[in-house]
């Protein structure tokens, strides 16, 4: 494995942590999307179905342990926790689910490599990651007041699909990857997704201003 | 192997 997707994982694993911190201890998911957290499971089961037929290393294993236990507690807490989901920013949060899972289904089931049902999810699950993000940034957007907590955990989700961009570069150059246009330019839209984010997020950090983005 | 690379990634 090399830095770059260490790099990525570790930023990966990292916004989550920061999540669950600032839901458990804080007690609050003031400004996160229980959208994006919804979407975020789907990504995970839907991807990780091989879980249990295919190992691929202990590493890989756990990972995707973790990350489908977190992503699961994270919408538990966000909507049964009886102090937390009343943090919950739920009119603003309106986004509707089914606009990015439809047409991300139809267009696995129109561009896979393989007509299998493992592979079809799985592509689902990449072109679904790519767009999760969309309900997360129009709350940011309609929201005045984005705390910290929050504008570092899109930070450092963004950061995260930005290292794999730099460890596909890797990948195909120095150990010879085969060329994957699916996930590459799954990745590659889920990244400049964020371009708009990161602009006010450095803005913000360089003029030591609190994190608002423009409506 | 080739044919499962994308597939280590997570």
């Amino acid at each position: 494995m090399n830095a770059f997707r260490l790099a990525g994982d570790m930023t990966h694993l990292l916004s989550i942590i920061l999540l669950l911190h600032k839901i458990r201890a804080m007690k609050s998911c003031a400004g996160i999307s229980l959208r994006t957290q919804e979407l975020y499971v789907i990504v995970f089961v839907t991807r990780y179905v091989d879980l249990s037929m295919k190992y691929y290393s202990f590493y890989n294993s756990i990972m995707k342990i973790v990350f489908l236990g977190t992503s699961i507690s994270i919408v538990w807490y966000m909507r049964y926790h009886k102090v937390v989901k009343q943090t919950y920013n739920k009119d603003v949060d309106t986004f509707r689910h089914i606009f990015l899972i439809l047409p991300c289904f139809v267009l696995a089931l129109l561009i896979n490599r393989a007509f299998t049902v493992i592979e079809v999810l799985w592509t689902f699950s990449l072109y679904l990651e790519a767009v999760a993000i969309l309900p997360q940034l129009v709350l940011l957007q309609r929201s005045r007041n984005i705390d910290n907590l929050t504008g570092n955990y899109v930070f450092l989700l963004g950061a995260y699909r930005a290292f794999y961009l730099l460890n596909w570069i890797y990948r195909f150059f120095i150990e010879n990857h085969q060329v994957r246009w699916i996930p590459w330019l799954s990745g590659l839209l889920q990244t400049a997704i964020y371009a708009d984010f990161f602009y006010y997020y450095i803005k913000s950090w360089k003029n030591r201003e609190k994190l608002k983005l423009p409506a | 192997s080739a044919s499962t690379d994308v597939k280590d990634e997570l």
